[in-house]
């Protein structure tokens, strides 16, 4: 049948309206003026033409990040959603930025976008996906640390959705802990 | 009534966008 003029034309809206940034190292100047925004979105349709449009992770330079963040929540340890908040870390060997990185990335997306995390989507911030020379990471920030219940579901659903083996243990940190470290190593809250 | 997808309906979506 013929459709009626601008049946099935609509777009398909998100729970939330994301914006996408990207951080590009450069030494000179300080940390918040290498991050800039992208563009922000809120339906399905929008997601894929940007997400089509730009850089796979594994083409970016060492030292450049994504980040995909809901909207009114900035990248940063500072912003008052993130500082109470943490992470779950996933650290890959060098050899995975080509073989599984762009996966990992783009199903790590595709949770926050499509609220995988059921009730507890609304305690996640965003992600971050770090592009380094000593071994890419990718992590999704929440925004209450203590939230245990939260955080231990938001975990083992992603760990699930990135297909990681049993045997993989993904660790979440506290972002206060990442921010007063003495070392390169941060204490897991929580592990699965 | 939250709007959640899961990832089949997503991906059903990529290809179309990729060849804009």
């Amino acid at each position: 049948r013929k459709l009626p003029l601008g049946e099935g034309l609509e777009k398909h809206p998100l729970e939330n309206r994301w914006a996408l940034w990207f951080f590009k190292n450069d030494r000179n100047r300080v940390w918040q003026d290498n991050l800039h925004l992208v563009t922000k979105f809120e339906t399905v349709e929008d997601f894929w033409a940007i997400h089509s449009h730009i850089k796979l992770a594994s083409k970016l330079s060492s030292g450049c990040d994504y980040a995909l963040f809901k909207d009114g929540i900035e990248p940063m340890w500072e912003d008052s959603r993130n500082k109470h908040g943490g992470r779950w870390l996933v650290s890959l060997a060098k050899q995975q930025r080509q073989s599984n990185l762009d996966r990992l990335w783009l199903e790590t997306l595709l949770c926050l976008i499509g609220e995988a995390f059921e009730e507890y989507s609304e305690e996640v911030c965003g992600a971050v996906l770090n592009v380094r020379t000593k071994g890419d990471k990718i992590a999704i920030w929440t925004s209450e640390a203590e939230n245990q219940p939260a955080v231990t579901f938001i975990g083992r659903v992603y760990k699930e959705r990135l297909g990681l083996s049993p045997k993989v243990i993904i660790g979440y940190q506290a972002h206060a802990d990442t921010a007063t470290k003495s070392n390169s190593f941060t204490k897991n809250k929580f592990v699965v | 009534e939250k709007k959640r997808y899961d990832r089949e309906f997503l991906l059903g979506f990529q290809f179309i966008f990729a060849s804009m």
